[in-house]
């Protein structure tokens, strides 16, 4: 096995969503940032990453994460 | 590695050998239990690995990666392509697979968004000399979001898109991460300095109606900080119009462009990649 290093090039996915009635999207339009961070963070157990840094404007979250 | 949560879209971009295909069960099943959101179309993309047999199964080959995908998804993403976009150097490729309720190139069905690009950059052989800015210096007391913030002024970083929020952190003993917010655009950088397999990558969403000369700035900047000796961009957009402006902004820069492929992919538009190499 070669050695190895730490492995740089990504891998990206993208996922867009809809809703058939306006309301699954939150009073205030939020959509998909309505999901608590527990269930992000069981998302994030399974990829094997975990939250170091947070920030959020009106249009996102962003978040900085750790393998 | 970056998450990023819209209302109508999430994008999560991993580094290491991190598993991140197994996101798709939970996320639709948050999505549809406790939104009652439905998926629409799914993007995944990815070059080539450096240690491509470190990686567990089933990113060990692109058509592993596919089938899983193809597994994953629901039924109703009825139109699916995947295809290896190829360059003139063997070590670079770009992996795009492409999933989508509608058989439009439009990007996601929301022909709003046809203005709108993201591009996907991919650098190696980083200039010693800054990569070795992205080390911890030993003792130097500060947790990874103070050195992440030292890392970011030190290097220019912050000023490749000066109106952005910058959300970085650095690892020890090195690497670096940041996500920078710009009214509903984002912008991510990655950064693996070892020296041998040495890796930047830098990601941002613009509009082709964005002054041209902003796009040409922007990439000089990431040029200046990263020095790479080969660099690969991915551009994908409804129109074909935004893969000119990247040619057009590093050739100056004494970059050559070595390759470019185009190709459709159902909600993605055209996905254009394009290698360039420094000419020094």
């Amino acid at each position: 096995m070669a050695v190895s290093g730490f492995e740089g090039f990504e891998k990206r996915l993208e996922l867009h969503f809809f809703g058939d009635d306006p309301k699954n999207m939150g009073t205030l339009g939020l959509g998909l940032r309505l999901l608590d961070f527990d269930s992000i963070q069981e998302v994030l157990d399974e990829v094997q990453c975990t939250v170091v840094s947070a920030v959020a404007n009106h249009y996102f979250d962003a978040y900085v994460l750790s393998e | 590695s970056s998450l990023f949560v819209y209302p109508t879209k999430i994008i999560i971009k991993t580094c290491g050998t991190t598993q991140l295909l197994k996101s798709i069960p939970p996320l639709l099943r948050h999505a549809s239990l406790d939104l009652g959101l439905t998926l629409s179309s799914c993007r995944y993309t990815r070059g080539n690995f450096i240690f491509p047999r470190a990686q567990p199964f089933p990113y060990t080959n692109f058509q592993n990666e596919v089938v899983y995908l193809e597994e994953s998804l629901p039924a109703a993403l009825c139109y699916r392509k995947a295809s290896v976009m190829p360059s003139k150097t063997p070590s670079h490729a770009w992996h795009v697979f492409s999933a989508s309720t509608q058989n439009t190139t439009c990007r996601f069905g929301d022909s709003d968004d046809d203005d709108l690009y993201t591009l996907e950059i991919c650098m190696t052989e980083l200039d010693r000399d800054l990569a070795r800015n992205f080390f911890r210096r030993p003792g130097d007391d500060k947790n990874g979001d103070s050195a992440g913030k030292e890392m970011t002024e030190l290097t220019g970083i912050s000023q490749i898109n000066p109106r952005a929020l910058i959300c970085d952190f650095a690892f020890d003993p090195c690497g670096y991460s940041m996500n920078g917010i710009d009214g509903d655009r984002h912008s991510t950088i990655h950064v693996t300095p070892e020296d041998g397999y040495s890796y930047a990558s830098f990601e941002c969403v613009g509009s082709v109606y964005d002054d041209r000369e902003e796009v040409v700035r922007m990439l000089k900047k990431v040029v200046q900080v990263f020095r790479p000796a080969t660099m690969s961009v991915s551009t994908t957009c409804a129109s074909h119009e935004a893969w000119t402006r990247v040619a057009g902004a590093l050739e100056p820069l004494g970059f050559k462009c070595r390759s470019c492929a185009a190709d459709e992919f159902p909600a993605a538009g055209t996905v254009v990649y394009q290698t360039f190499v420094d000419r020094r």
